[in-house]
C-alpha cells in the first residue's frame, strides 16, 4: 500500500479530513472550528503515524501543499488554517460539508 | 556551559527573547507582531539549535512553560502567543518593552 494510495483512500472515503500534527496549535484551531460546527472529521496526525513524512510528501504532490493543517472536504482540497477560516466566513465551508 | 545558564544569559542580556520553532505559525504570528511594533527581538529556534530540546526543558523548569512560542521581555516571562497578544491588547506589552 503506497503512501499515495493510502492518502487517496482517506481523502475519498471520509468526508472531512484534516492532515495535522498533534502538537500544532494551527491544527488545533481548525479542529476546534469543526467541533464547534458539530462537523465530524478524521484527523491524520502526521507526526504520530509511521509513514507520516511519506504521507506529507504525497499530499504535497496531490495538493501542492506541504504544510499542516491540510484540509480536505469530500475529496476537495480546502487548504490550510487561513483558507479554512476564510471559507467559513464566506459561508462556503458548510456548503462543502453538506 | 549548561543549557540552563545558556538560557539565563539569553534571557537577561537581550530585551525581547522569543523561544520559537522555525516551522511554527504561532511563533510566526508573535514575530510578526513585534516586527509591526518595530520592537527588535532575538528568536531562539529550538528546532534548529544543537541543544534545543535541553533548552526547552530548561525553560520549562524556569517558567513552567514547555510550549513555543515562549516570550521573555527584560527577563520577565510574558508567556505564549495568546498571553503576548492579550498583553498587547491591554497596552502592557509596550510598557514592558519600554
Ligand atoms: N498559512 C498556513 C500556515 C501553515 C504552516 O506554516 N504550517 C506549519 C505548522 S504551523 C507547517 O506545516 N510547517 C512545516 C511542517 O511542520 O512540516 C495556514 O493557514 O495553514
Ligand atoms: N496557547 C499556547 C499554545 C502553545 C502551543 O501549544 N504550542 C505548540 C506549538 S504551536 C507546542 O509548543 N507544542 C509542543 C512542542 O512543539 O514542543 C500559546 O498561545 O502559545
Ligand atoms: S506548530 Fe505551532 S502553530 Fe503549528
Amino acid at each position: 500500500l503506497s503512501s499515495c494510495s493510502a492518502g487517496d483512500n482517506y481523502i475519498t472515503s471520509n468526508k472531512v479530513i484534516i492532515c495535522s500534527k498533534s502538537f500544532c496549535s494551527f491544527c488545533h484551531k481548525v479542529k476546534d472550528l469543526f467541533n464547534e460546527l458539530n462537523v465530524p472529521f478524521e484527523a491524520l496526525e502526521l507526526d504520530l503515524i509511521d509513514n507520516g513524512s511519506e504521507l506529507q510528501s504525497a499530499l504535497l504532490a496531490k495538493s501542492g501543499q506541504r504544510t499542516v493543517p491540510n484540509v480536505y472536504i469530500s475529496g476537495e482540497h480546502v487548504g490550510g488554517a487561513s483558507d479554512t477560516f476564510s471559507a467559513h466566513e464566506r459561508g462556503d465551508l458548510m456548503k462543502l460539508v453538506n
